[in-house]
């Protein structure tokens, strides 16, 4: 563990508190996309499948079952508790587009060719896009209320203090992890934008709004 | 395993 990997998990979790706490506060989510909630879910179970077989860290088995356990609650509050809120007709990103090329993908490049293998990368793989169908809906609204941009922004920060981390752990332990790097790279990347807005208008008291 | 197999991040 080292303080970049650190800020990177707190800013993970700190994203689904706030996630969470505009859901529950607002009594609605709107504004959120279910179907990258549901990738999510997606991706922590493909990922976490070790929880059951392999043991880090009291902090790493900690953080999985939250992981696992506040995507699924997540799921859970959109689908039935606050359901109506939900706009499906703006939701429109077809994740099958996302779905299947990582499939692919994870069965050209994984670590060792295994069911457990295979799915780590799969999740690897999925978490870098799974933000798209979320990101394709605030590009057609055009704007967001302030906590859910707050969201995005800790969600997107999280994997962005990974690379240092890599960094770091490169130099230090010498491990290097290619397929968390190459996608962890292109998952920060897919929030520039987004990013830019953020920076320079919610951060300044405005509000979220994209230029027409 | 290898330490990249081990998976030991998030």
């Amino acid at each position: 563990m080292n303080f970049f990997r650190l800020l990177g998990d707190l800013s993970h979790l700190a994203s689904i508190l706030i996630l969470l706490h505009k859901i529950k506060t607002t009594r609605s989510c709107r504004g959120l996309s279910f179907k990258t909630q549901a990738l999510y879910v997606a991706v922590f179970i493909t990922r976490y499948l070790d929880l059951t077989y392999r043991w880090v860290s009291l902090y790493n088995f900690v953080m999985k079952l939250f992981f696992i356990g506040s995507s699924c609650a997540t799921l859970y509050l959109m689908r039935y508790k606050y359901c109506p809120t939900h706009d499906p007709s703006i939701d429109t990103f077809k994740i099958e587009y996302l779905v299947g090329p990582c499939a692919i993908l994870a069965l050209i490049f994984n670590y060792k060719f295994s069911v457990s293998e295979v799915l780590w990368s799969f999740s690897i793989f999925l978490e870098s896009v799974a933000i798209l169908p979320q990101l394709f809906m605030l590009q057609r609204t055009g704007e967001a209320e302030t906590i859910t941009t707050h969201y995005l922004a800790a969600l997107g920060i999280y994997r962005a203090f990974y690379i240092p981390n890599w960094i770091y752990r490169y130099f230090t332990e010498g491990v290097v992890d290619p397929i968390a790097i190459v996608a962890g790279i292109a998952q920060t990347g897919l929030y520039l934008d987004f990013f830019y807005v953020y920076f320079t208008k919610v951060m300044q008291g405005e509000k979220f709004e994209l230029p027409a | 395993e290898t330490p990249v197999e081990k998976h030991d991040e998030l």
